[in-house]
């Protein structure tokens, strides 16, 4: 009891943020006049207040410190007006605990991401909101508080868990915020006494909730029992009690819209706001970051990307359309930068037959006019087409080659084509020639060898004399 | 409106205003 924790976790409630945020809408203030039993009696007394819910806390809720920035550094102590007015506060309420006679700002305190007090452990009940939006109620070692992995952003110490979970949570946080060490039974007290009381927390949907209730201690207002019920009928999941008595102070606009419990010095018939420490405050929502990254426009809580290739809840990311530059180019805020070889919006087309380099700014410089490589220009460039014209020994001048650009894919196919019916054309005609050639070898062939003259068998009935000499002789033959 | 100085006369102390929180 009473010890700081400085490792370690303590029991705390972490409710997620809400999902995807919806079209923003103020904060909703909402006054009550309510009567609550008078213990001891049996009438009730008459007690008003406000109630305020706030969407979207993690951009419209902060924690802010006396005055602004610096504040507790120098231990201010303003009025909640003057600080609320200064941030631009729709509704603000006192905070944290202070000193009041050394102005020294009590508790764990986180305002808009920069830690400016720290309660070393102490065991109070706390209320924050992480980087990531995560709503964060109850009690925190000093290593949680310290967190670098998901900091706080707006963190305030308060006295009292009124509702952990749904249910009330008081007589737990008597036990775990010190009470036996408490020296004139003071804790009690100030849990049991009627007063001002002010209480921040959230509800189910995870939208910040603020609640304050007019009052003067021992006299009018009520007790943390009866804040509790309250809190807990208006359907608040984790709440815990912050600054009361003469602290509390409601301001809505930059004007104090509650009935403050100190009497002001000059003339006591009158109430007067007290100068007070830190406040809760709930703004217009504001963009992560608020400058959207340099490239946008923050409008309640959106960023608006400037140009059209800015995109990203906070204008982050460069976003050049699902083909994403055709992976040929890279996205800039100007649109694609398509690498060397390529052109077009979506780097989708490559340079022109004898373009080549960047945007296609330069025109091929190789021999007979011959096509480059589109990227580096490089003359040993090989492509389809290249090769059919390198293997046929010849390359087109530029000037005949049609348009890349204008008709790509029929100058490869009907080159490619072209080339194909003439190999084919040359195939035929070599086969018709090789026919030709092997049939006139074999016709004389056969015509090669002996052969043997026949003359007329008869010649009016005789055989001439020559006939007859042949037909004696059979080796006389003539030869060819 | 003209907001006068507060006589910080309501008070409402959780904890004894002499009192040290040191850990024992």
């Amino acid at each position: 009891d009473c010890r700081p924790v400085r490792n370690g976790t303590r029991p705390h409630e972490s409710w997620p943020p809400p999902g995807r945020a919806r079209p923003h809408r103020g904060p909703v203030v909402r006054r009550f006049v309510s009567y609550f039993p008078d213990s001891g009696n049996v009438s009730r007394r008459a007690v008003s207040g406000h109630l305020t819910v706030a969407a979207a806390p993690l951009r419209s809720f902060s924690v802010l410190e006396p005055g602004g920035p610096g504040g507790c550094a120098a231990k201010r102590l303003v009025t909640v007006e003057e600080t609320a007015r200064a941030a631009g506060c729709l509704v603000a309420q006192n905070g944290g605990f202070f000193r009041m006679d050394t102005g020294e700002c009590l508790g764990n305190i986180v305002s808009n991401g920069d830690q400016v007090g720290s309660s070393g452990g102490l065991q109070n009940a706390q209320f924050g909101i992480r980087q990531d939006g995560t709503l964060v109620t109850g009690y925190l070692s000093e290593e949680e508080v310290l967190d670098t992995k998901n900091p706080f952003v707006q963190l305030v110490s308060g006295v009292v868990w009124l509702l952990r979970n749904g249910e009330v949570y008081i007589k737990e946080s008597e036990e775990a915020e010190c009470d036996k060490t408490q020296e004139t039974g003071s804790f009690s007290k100030f849990v049991n006494v009627i007063s001002a009381r002010t209480a921040v927390g959230h509800d189910r949907e995870g939208r910040l909730v603020l609640f304050h209730a007019d009052g003067q201690t021992e006299q009018r207002g009520i007790n943390l029992w009866d804040m509790a019920d309250f809190l807990k009928k208006q359907g608040v999941v984790n709440a815990i009690n912050l600054d009361g008595g003469g602290s509390a102070t409601f301001v809505v606009n930059g004007t104090v819209s509650n009935y403050p419990s100190d009497h002001c010095k000059d003339n006591s018939m009158w109430r007067c706001p007290r100068r007070i420490s830190t406040v809760v405050c709930v703004h217009e929502p504001r963009c992560n970051p608020p400058d959207c990254n340099g490239h946008g426009t923050c409008v309640q809580g959106t960023c608006h990307c400037t140009g059209h290739f800015w995109g990203g809840d906070d204008c982050s990311i460069l976003d050049c359309g699902p083909s994403n530059c055709s992976l040929h180019g890279l996205c800039t805020e100007n649109g694609c930068q398509c690498h060397a070889g390529w052109i077009g919006s979506n780097c989708s087309q490559v340079c022109p037959l004898g373009r080549y380099g960047p945007n296609c700014q330069y025109a091929c410089t190789c021999e007979n006019s011959c096509l480059c490589d589109p990227k580096s220009g490089n003359c040993n460039f090989t492509s389809t087409v290249q090769d059919i014209l390198s293997q046929v020994g010849q390359c087109l001048g530029t000037s005949m080659v049609p348009k890349n650009e204008e008709h790509p894919y029929f100058t490869k196919t009907a080159w490619l084509s072209l080339t194909l019916a003439l190999a084919l054309l040359l195939l035929l005609s070599a086969a018709a020639n090789v026919t030709f050639i092997l049939g006139s070898r074999a016709s004389r062939r056969r015509l090669d060898g002996e052969y043997a003259y026949h003359p007329l068998q008869e010649m009016n009935g005789e055989l001439n004399s020559l006939e007859k000499e042949q037909q004696g002789d059979p080796t006389f033959s003539i030869k060819d | 409106l003209s907001t006068g100085e507060s006589l910080n006369d309501d008070l409402l102390l959780p904890y004894p205003r002499t009192r040290t929180r040191l850990p024992r």
